[in-house]
């Protein structure tokens, strides 16, 4: 693993008390290979080791660590760092309901994690409802309609009906019923689709969310890059649920979406089951994405 | 001449993040680039405009071999679809038994993912839409049982295709893996030699996990080959080559959209000429 590598450049390279530019680089190599084999993305890999430098070199090497140690410290504190906090704590709307809309690529897990908050606000003593705004997929409604039975949620959304027509009936729904939070699943779509962007957007038109969050799965690579900086752009990101979690997919993905979007990542996903959602901690993320 | 760009470690490092771009991994990259700093060294590339040409070479070499054909030539041919949770197997089910239908084959589709919430339903629908049948049980039956029924049904009534769609796995659930086995076991027991086709689906828009699937569902079941979707996006799926080098599974299969008609066989030239444009 990284720490047993960065040992041996250490080793290698003579233990001293401090952090030379050299050694510091000679580690940052192996740095950069550990952040890419977890997916960071190369632009984000390259921005991250050059703060790292910054903040190593010239460091006295603490008594209680070796150097290799050090440098595996400052790595780890910078990606926690710049992973945010845990932001799961979605406040709720001034007015009711309070609206959360999933967004993502297909198959990312927006409607199982649109349940699972249903579960989470439901075992939080809230009152909410969910929209099956998807019309695309086959059987998507049914999807939700299982999972929301199961959870005893309320779900909007007949055949036939149109996504934002969906949306605005749910909102009228909430509000009359005293509901909230309203969550707004969405059919799966691509980032570079510009008519199901602007599908997005007349639905953030329409109902107006106050957090729209982006469904990331953990195991996705080098493009998570793009995804989240065009969805941002194209729609507005509010908030990140990375899901799979329960995988062993390093997770890199999450420090290049967090950079490209400055959003937080309030929910992760470790399960198929709507329970399999917890808040987010960035620090178990940082050490499972240096592996 | 005098405005040709040198080959120098600027160039070497575009070339590298391109193929790092593209989920070749850090490790593949670098080997890569070392083959083509030997041929700069060797003199046989001397001008930067001959890189390209020369990474796509590489690739196409390392690619080429893995284009192959659905084995189908049996009666019923029986395709296991399989992969990680949300990869595209349900609507590559519905994509393949359209064009095998439309083909002239006659396909039977089963409902195996008896887990998930309307996953029945999801390959119903497609069915439906298709005119395939779906063969399938009460949601939470046991899958082996769909699967046994399935088989049963195809070979009895000597159809052409039998596509049986599983629920998504994660790879490092060990119960999931041997559940997969275990459906695997109750097919060939049926019809020896089946599956002819055991397919990982494979997300384009996966990372360098995607290796550790391929090899993990290979070690458990023994592919025949992988069917990699979502291409119709800007990943561009770049672990294969990874996938190819290192476990020499075939590519069969490619996803380009969500529609029935984008489902395509693998090409290796068109796949190369995305990665290294
Ligand atoms: N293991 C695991 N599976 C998950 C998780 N979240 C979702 N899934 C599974 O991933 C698959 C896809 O989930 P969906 O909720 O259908 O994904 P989606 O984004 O709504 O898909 P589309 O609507 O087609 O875009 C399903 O098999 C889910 O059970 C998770 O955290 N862990
Ligand atoms: N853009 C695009 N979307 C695809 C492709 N293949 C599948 N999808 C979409 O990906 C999502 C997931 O597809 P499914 O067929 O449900 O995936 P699955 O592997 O069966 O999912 P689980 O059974 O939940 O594990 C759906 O929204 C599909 O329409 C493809 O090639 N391109
Ligand atoms: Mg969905
Ligand atoms: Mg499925």
């Amino acid at each position: 693993n990284l720490s047993t590598r960065l040992q041996t450049i250490f080793d290698r390279l003579g233990g001293r008390g401090r952090l030379t530019e050299e050694n510091v680089q000679e580690a940052l190599r192996e740095v950069r290979v550990a952040l890419l084999e977890a997916d960071v993305n190369f632009k984000v890999v390259r921005t991250f080791v050059e703060r790292v430098l910054a903040r190593a070199v010239g460091q006295d090497v603490l008594k209680s660590l070796t150097p290799a140690q050090q440098v595996v410290k400052v790595v780890h504190d910078e990606l926690v760092e710049l992973l945010g906090g845990s932001g799961h704590r979605l406040a709720p709307a001034p007015h009711p309901p309070t609206v959360i809309m999933l967004i993502g690529l297909q198959g990312s897990g927006k409607t199982t994690t649109a349940a699972k908050l249903a579960r989470h606000y439901t075992t939080q003593g809230q009152h909410p409802i969910l929209a099956a705004a998807d019309t695309y997929r086959p059987a998507a409604q049914d999807q939700l309609q299982t999972l929301g039975a199961e959870l005893g949620v309320p779900v909007v959304g007949a055949p036939g009906e149109a996504p934002l027509a969906i949306c605005r009936r749910a909102r009228e729904e909430a509000a009359a019923r005293g509901l909230t939070p309203l969550i707004l699943d969405t059919a799966g779509r691509l980032h570079i689709d510009e008519p199901m962007l602007e599908e997005l957007r007349a639905i953030r038109r329409e109902v107006a969310p106050h957090h729209v969050l982006l469904v990331v799965d953990a195991m996705t690579g080098q493009d998570a890059v793009n995804v989240a900086e065009r969805f941002n752009r194209a729609v507005g990101i509010d908030a990140v649920v990375l899901t799979k979690l329960d995988g062993d997919a390093r997770g890199g993905a999450a420090l290049s979406v967090r950079s490209v979007t400055g959003r937080p990542i309030a929910f992760v996903g470790t399960g198929e089951k709507t329970d399999a959602l917890e808040p987010f901690h960035p620090d178990r993320l940082a050490s499972r994405i240096l592996g | 001449l005098a405005s040709e760009r040198p080959i120098d470690d600027a160039l070497w490092e575009e070339l590298e993040e391109l193929l790092i771009a593209a989920d070749l991994g850090a490790a593949l990259a670098a080997d890569f680039a070392n083959r083509a700093r030997e041929e700069v060294m060797f003199g046989t590339v001397t001008r930067a405009a001959e890189l390209r040409p020369l990474f796509r070479r590489f690739l196409l070499d390392a690619l080429a071999p893995a284009a192959q054909p659905l084995d189908l030539d049996h009666r019923p041919a029986v395709v296991l679809m399989l992969g990680v949770n949300g990869s595209g197997k349900t609507t590559t089910c519905a994509k393949l038994a359209a064009q095998l239908r439309a083909g002239g084959k006659s396909v039977l589709l089963a409902a195996a993912d008896t887990f998930r919430a309307a996953a029945i339903e999801q390959l119903q629908r497609w069915g439906e839409r298709i005119g395939v049948e779906v063969v399938h049980q009460a949601a939470g039956s046991d899958p082996a049982a769909v699967v046994f029924d399935a088989v049963k049904a195809a070979a009895a009534r000597s159809l052409d295709v039998l596509i049986v769609d599983t629920a998504g796995r994660l790879h490092t659930k060990s119960n999931l893996m041997d559940e997969l086995a275990k459906l695997r076991r109750v097919i060939a027991r049926q019809l020896p030699g089946a599956p002819h086709e055991a397919l990982m689906v494979l997300d384009a828009t996966t990372g360098q996990n995607g290796f550790a699937q391929a090899r993990v569902f290979h070690e458990a079941i023994a592919l025949t080959g992988v069917c990699l979707t979502k291409l119709d996006g800007t990943a561009r799926g770049g672990i294969v080559v990874r996938i190819v080098r290192e476990l020499t599974l075939p590519i069969k299969l490619i996803g380009v959209g969500e529609r029935l008609e984008d489902l395509q066989a693998f090409d290796p030239a068109a796949f190369v000429d995305a990665l290294v444009p």
